[in-house]
């Protein structure tokens, strides 16, 4: 472990925390993606199945387990709790676009042609493209609410801090994942126009507004 | 692909 997957990790759960915190006090799933939530729900059990058998550290499974219960409390306050506030409408994203790519890719890319190693790489490119039918949402409302800017901010945060300890690992201890590597960048880069527009916008004080 | 089927980061 080393400081910059630390304060990934730690951004990560501040995400998760921020996003919940936000539908469940304002009561409200307005301008949150469901379809987003559901595929972080698929990428973390589709990555998280080892849990029940092999035991990394106690911080690695109560982890683990706190993604998989959170992104699944989320599912269900968009979609069951607070259904009557969900945004359908600018929810339109075809998560099939993303789904099939990324199992394709799983089929190509992958470390061991077992079940656990193929699901493992899925979730890995699955999770690169997750945030695609939120930030759709976010270009076709025009505009987010500063909470939703800071979950994304964080959650956009989470991989390129990951960036780094990736590259801390290959110095320090010649560890190298290139599967994980090269979607974690193609992650990131997904969130750089975000990234541009919170600091230019959010941290002034102004609403996130996408130019239309 | 490098055999590093031992995932321990998150």
């Amino acid at each position: 472990m080393n400081l910059f997957r630390l304060m990934g990790d730690v951004s990560h759960v501040l995400a998760v925390f921020i996003l919940l915190a936000k539908i469940w006090r304002t009561r409200s799933a307005a301008g949150i993606s469901g379809r987003s939530q559901i595929l972080f729900t698929i990428v973390y059990l589709a990555r998280y199945m080892d849990l029940f058998f092999s035991f990394i550290s106690l911080y690695n499974t109560v982890m683990k387990l706190l993604f998989i219960s959170a992104s699944c409390a989320t599912v269900y306050l968009i979609y069951f709790k607070f259904r009557a506030t969900y945004d359908g409408n600018h929810d339109t994203f075809r998560i099939e676009f993303v789904l099939v790519p990324s199992l394709l890719l799983a089929f190509i890319f992958h470390y061991s042609m077992s079940f656990f190693e193929l699901a493992w790489s899925f979730s890995i490119f699955l999770e690169a493209v997750a945030i695609l039918p939120q930030l759709f949402m976010v270009t076709k409302t025009g505009e987010a609410e500063n909470i939703t800017s800071h979950y994304l901010f964080a959650l956009g945060s989470y991989r390129a801090l990951y960036i780094l300890n990736w590259i801390y690992r290959y110095y320090t201890e010649g560890h190298f994942d290139p599967i994980a590597v090269c979607a974690g960048i193609v992650q990131t880069i997904l969130y750089c126009d975000f990234f541009y527009l919170y600091v230019t916008k959010v941290l002034q004080g102004r609403k996130l507004q996408v130019l239309p | 692909l490098l055999r590093n089927t031992f995932h321990d980061e998150l």
